[in-house]
């Protein structure tokens, strides 16, 4: 375990708690993909079946994949609620949030067959949940990149985000260095990730920072 | 057989 891994995970989940901080502090819900929300809640729940094999690698391990879980159900609990609580904006955004996710959980399913540790199950699921996870957040990039409004989606959010995704590469700089081993699946999803990553925070930065800059009286 | 996978990272 490095220092870049636990500040990676822990700004991971940071993200997650500052999602839900934000749709239960602001009551607001606009901008959030919900389908990227729950594909999310998939990569959790396809990545962590081992916990059921009660082979625990580590207490930290094992309570931060409960975390991991429960917190991104939570998310899209609280955005399902909002269908009763606040029905106009849970509207508009499942007229806005369109990005057909079949292609992606194909896609991703392929993958996984094609591209696996071991011909198991679990090793499939887990490789379905490393490349699913590397696109997740298209949809949530699509609906930015139409609707440009995102009260929500604050910048603590994006920031943790990216936080979590730019600490994992020194880590696995630093775990191949320390004890030479590399999961190259883990890595090639990641770098994808990476990049569709800052390929959101280019447009959240256009889209978001620069037009409120632009309000500014 | 190849060895048993263990995925320790999140």
């Amino acid at each position: 375990m490095n220092p870049f891994r636990i500040l990676g995970d822990l700004s991971h989940l940071a993200s997650i708690l500052v999602l839900i901080f934000n749709i239960k502090s602001t009551n607001t819900i606009e901008g959030i993909s919900i389908k990227t929300q729950v594909l999310y809640v998939l990569v959790f729940l396809t990545r962590y079946l081992d916990l059921f094999s009660f082979r625990l690698v580590s207490f930290y391990n094992t309570i931060m994949k409960l975390f991991f879980i429960s917190s991104s159900i939570y998310v899209v609990v609280l955005l399902q609620r909002s269908k009763t609580t606040q029905a106009v904006a849970y509207k508009t955004m499942l007229l806005t949030d369109t990005f057909k996710v079949q292609y992606i959980l194909l896609g991703t399913l392929i993958a996984a067959f094609v591209i696996n540790h071991k011909f198991t199950f679990v090793e499939i699921a887990w490789s379905f949940s490393v490349w699913l996870e590397s696109v997740a957040i298209l949809p949530q990039l699509f609906m930015l990149s139409k609707s440009g409004k995102s009260k929500s989606l604050t910048v603590h959010y994006i920031f943790a985000l990216g936080l979590y995704r730019t600490l994992y590469i020194p880590n696995w700089i630093w775990r191949y260095h320390t004890e030479g081993v590399i999961d190259k699946i883990a890595l090639a999803a990641g770098i994808i990730q990476t990049l569709v990553y800052s390929d959101f925070f280019y447009l959240y930065y256009k889209k978001v920072i620069k037009r409120s800059a632009l309000n500014l009286p | 057989i190849t060895k048993n996978v263990v995925h320790d990272e999140l």
